[in-house]
């Protein structure tokens, strides 16, 4: 465990947070994309399932845990509890155009033809874009709370920091693993434009809000 | 230890 891993893992765990205090403390699941968290969802169940066949540690085991049940307490808020809240209208992104590449390429470009390892292959192409319909949202939108725009922030900050992970094992452990690389990559990229808006305008006082 | 390992990272 590097300080580039373990901050990455916090900024994920806090990410998180912000977005469940934000539901729980307004009451409202406004201007989130309650798809993104089906997606995440899809994304823990499926990688995690190392769950019940191996122990890593308590570190790992605890995290996995706790990043699957947040993921299923948030859709939970999101179409039940705040549903009169949820903002479906603005809400559109068509999800299937998505989950289906990432599992045909899970199923191509994968590193051992197994069940598990090609359903955690699968999470991993699939985290790399579950964040586009909430990108989605927003520009639809044409506005974030600044809340949710740091919900965004931390989220995004975690997958950079794990490419600089990535970086440190390979050279200090010779660690490399070109799936988790190459997706992490891709991931990091989508989320260039809103890291620059982050800076420009939130960190300013200023909420994002795009011109129309 | 190499591609197929990798699952102590979240």
């Amino acid at each position: 465990m590097n300080i580039f891993r373990l901050v990455g893992d916090m900024s994920h765990l806090l990410a998180i947070i912000i977005l469940l205090m934000k539901m729980w403390k307004s009451r409202s699941v406004a201007g989130i994309s309650g798809k993104s968290q089906i997606l995440f969802a899809i994304v823990f169940t499926t990688r995690y399932l190392d769950l019940f066949t191996s122990f890593v540690s308590i570190y790992n085991t605890s995290m996995k845990v706790f990043f699957i049940g947040t993921s299923y307490v948030t859709v939970y808020f999101i179409y039940q509890h705040f549903k009169p809240t949820y903002d479906s209208n603005h809400d559109t992104f068509r999800v299937e155009f998505l989950i289906v590449p990432v599992g045909g390429l899970a199923f191509l470009v994968n590193h051992e033809f197994s069940l598990l390892e090609i359903l955690w292959t699968f999470s991993i192409y699939l985290e790399s874009v579950a964040i586009l319909p909430q990108l989605f949202m927003v520009s639809k939108t044409g506005e974030a709370e600044s809340i949710t725009s740091h919900y965004l922030f931390a989220l995004g900050s975690y997958r950079a920091l794990y490419l600089l992970n990535w970086i440190y094992r390979y050279y200090f452990e010779g660690f490399f693993d070109l799936i988790a690389v190459v997706a992490g990559c891709v991931q990091t990229i989508l989320y260039c434009d809103f890291f620059y808006l982050y800076i420009t305008k939130v960190l300013k006082g200023k909420k994002i809000s795009l011109p129309a | 230890k190499g591609e197929v390992e990798g699952k102590d990272e979240l």
